[in-house]
């Protein structure tokens, strides 16, 4: 494993330690997406059917199970602690989400490296995760004042895949290792649906302000 | 090679 990889990984799961630190010792979700949240619970349930037949590490095996069981229970923590779910802005994520399963799953069946079941779901499952940030960037751009966590949490996100495309390079040069192009199409997808954000929390802290996206 | 199949990433 190269560096770049580990630190991609470490930025995906600092993400989700900032988001479980807001919810478990701040009772907060306010500014977080449940729809963003839904769809990634359903991007590690889909990508991480081969967890108990596909050994390859340790370390992959526990990171697998921190993701899968963080964002199953950030969502439930969002829709039914009875503290927490109080600060959900309901009525500002409105981003209808659903609507990003259907042709994610399409795709996944028309265009992908093999038609099997489990390459199938894996594939929808990068096309899934490509999108899954929109409600939340949507839910950003109409909070008036996004908080400190919630701004690090997008940040981390968008720099966990942008790190991970810097690590495929780096394999397909030093390892002779190829990721199929739809991952590096659906990484580069990501990278650059964050890359708007990435701007204005820069120019935030840069100038030391608070961060407010233009509407 | 390619990584048919044996997906070792996250």
């Amino acid at each position: 494993m190269n560096i770049f990889r580990l630190a991609g990984d470490m930025t995906h799961l600092f993400s989700v330690l900032v988001l479980l630190l807001k919810i478990h010792t701040i009772k907060s979700c306010a500014g977080i997406s449940l729809k963003t949240q839904e769809l990634y619970a359903i991007v590690f349930a889909t990508r991480y059917l081969d967890i108990f037949t596909n050994h390859i590490s340790p370390y992959n095996t526990i990171m697998k199970l921190i993701f899968l069981g963080s964002s199953f229970s950030i969502v439930w923590y969002m829709r039914y602690h009875k503290i927490v779910r109080r600060s959900y802005d309901k009525d500002q994520d409105t981003f209808r989400h659903y609507i990003l399963i259907l042709p994610c799953l399409i795709l996944a069946l028309l265009i992908n490296e093999k038609f099997t079941f489990k390459e199938v779901m894996w594939t929808f499952s990068l096309y899934l995760e490509a999108v899954a940030i929109l409600p939340q960037l949507v839910l950003l751009q109409r909070t008036r004042n996004i908080d400190n966590l919630t701004g690090q949490y997008v940040f981390l996100l968008g720099a966990y895949r942008a790190l991970y495309i810097v690590n495929w390079i780096y394999r397909y040069f030093t390892e002779d290792h190829f990721v199929h192009w739809i991952t590096w199409v659906c990484g580069l997808v990501q990278t650059l649906l964050c890359a708007d954000f990435f701007y204005y929390y820069f120019q935030s802290w840069k100038n030391n302000m608070k961060l407010q996206l233009p509407a | 090679s390619s990584n048919g199949g044996l997906k070792d990433e996250l």
